[in-house]
């Protein structure tokens, strides 16, 4: 099921004062505490999953908050992606065989 | 093909960072830094050109929606170049309306485009020499990427499915952490030489708070997430013109 904050274990604290931090960084507001509630929820799924990426990760970068830490994967493919292309682009095949760059 | 090459190390050659806000126009973000970068480092002419008249006389549609790099080159060719950022300023949503090509006076245009081979030795090779070049990735590690060179799999991302156009701009390598332990910890027996990690250096176009000040950098060298699918560039001069300045190390 969806990742809570509340199920983060003992440190609850320190994640809503991660996620203060968050807002004054980027300057974040909610309308109302419920939508509050929803992106702390959101933060902290996203904060595990940097975590995955760390662990994941063979060179030397490291992930964490980042400007789109209050958004769903979702919602960010909806705003930063490039959905026309999403699940592979047209085949192109090898158009270019010239070893030469000028050659088209 | 040089050690390293850093075109952000000629002064003015590469354009602010941009942001594309609520809008999925990277496509046309990247080309448009592709065509302001051909034109500062081979005319010496800072222009700023206008992502918006890309989007609202694309071909396909609403470009907030998606779209491709050589569709925004096939724009330019079709309008006869592009209108400045100044005069045609970016709104983040299609006016498809208010494509007007000739409204505005042009600062910059491409004689052709072309795909470069899929191969990141000759892909080097004409960054350094050329300039920067536009390349299409699998978007999958960025959203939470903080800072240093990010290197995955086929497994961790999936090379085929590229869903992010930005700006390749330089190269280089770095010495890993294991490099340098294996220095140290392995000269009292079997001297190793240090590892180094070569890398891309990338520029986004989600605003300079994201990444290392709006830039990003991929290992090279193993297709990390799909670099080598897509590299496409502009042309401004004839195909044997070099710009005038040459990639900083």
């Amino acid at each position: 099921g969806p990742l809570r904050a509340q199920d983060l274990g003992p440190q609850p604290l320190e994640l809503k004062e991660a996620f203060k931090l968050f807002q004054i960084q980027f300057n974040r507001s909610y309308l109302s505490p419920e939508e509050h509630a929803h992106r702390l929820d959101i933060f902290a799924h996203n904060l595990a999953q940097a975590q995955r990426l760390q662990e994941e990760d063979l060179g030397t970068a490291e992930f964490g908050v980042t400007p789109f830490s209050d958004l769903t994967e979702e919602e960010f493919g909806q705003l930063y992606g490039y959905r026309r292309a999403a699940g592979g682009v047209p085949s192109m095949g090898r158009e270019i065989r010239s070893e030469e760059p000028e050659e088209s | 093909v040089p050690f390293s090459c850093d075109w952000r190390k000629v002064a003015g050659a590469i354009s602010p960072i941009k942001d594309q806000k609520n809008c999925n126009c990277c496509w046309a973000m990247a080309a448009a830094g592709n065509i302001e970068t051909l034109w500062r480092i081979s005319f010496w002419d800072f222009v700023d050109v206008s992502v918006q008249e890309l989007l609202d006389c694309s071909r396909c549609g609403d470009g907030c929606q998606g779209g491709f790099v050589w569709d925004a080159f096939i724009t330019v060719l079709n309008n006869s170049g592009l209108a400045s950022e100044k005069d045609y300023p970016f709104q983040g949503k299609v006016r498809a309306h208010r494509c007007h090509p000739k409204k505005y006076q042009k600062v910059a245009w491409i004689q052709d485009f072309i795909m470069l081979q899929n191969n990141e030795h000759r892909i080097a090779q004409y960054l350094a020499t050329y300039g920067p070049i536009t390349v299409t990735i699998n978007m999958k590690p960025l959203r939470l990427y903080r800072k240093g060179v990010i290197k995955a799999t086929p497994t961790t991302c999936d090379p085929q499915l590229v869903d992010h156009s930005v700006l390749l701009v330089g190269f280089g390598s770095v010495k890993s952490e294991e490099g340098i332990w294996a220095e140290t910890v392995s000269s009292q027996s079997q001297p190793q030489p240090p590892h180094p990690t070569p890398y891309w250096i990338l520029k986004n176009s989600w605003g300079a708070q994201w990444g290392e000040k709006g830039y990003f950098r991929l290992h090279r060298g193993s297709n990390t997430c799909g670099i080598t699918k897509f590299p496409l560039t502009a042309r401004v001069q004839k195909p044997d013109m070099k710009p005038r300045v040459s990639c900083p190390p």
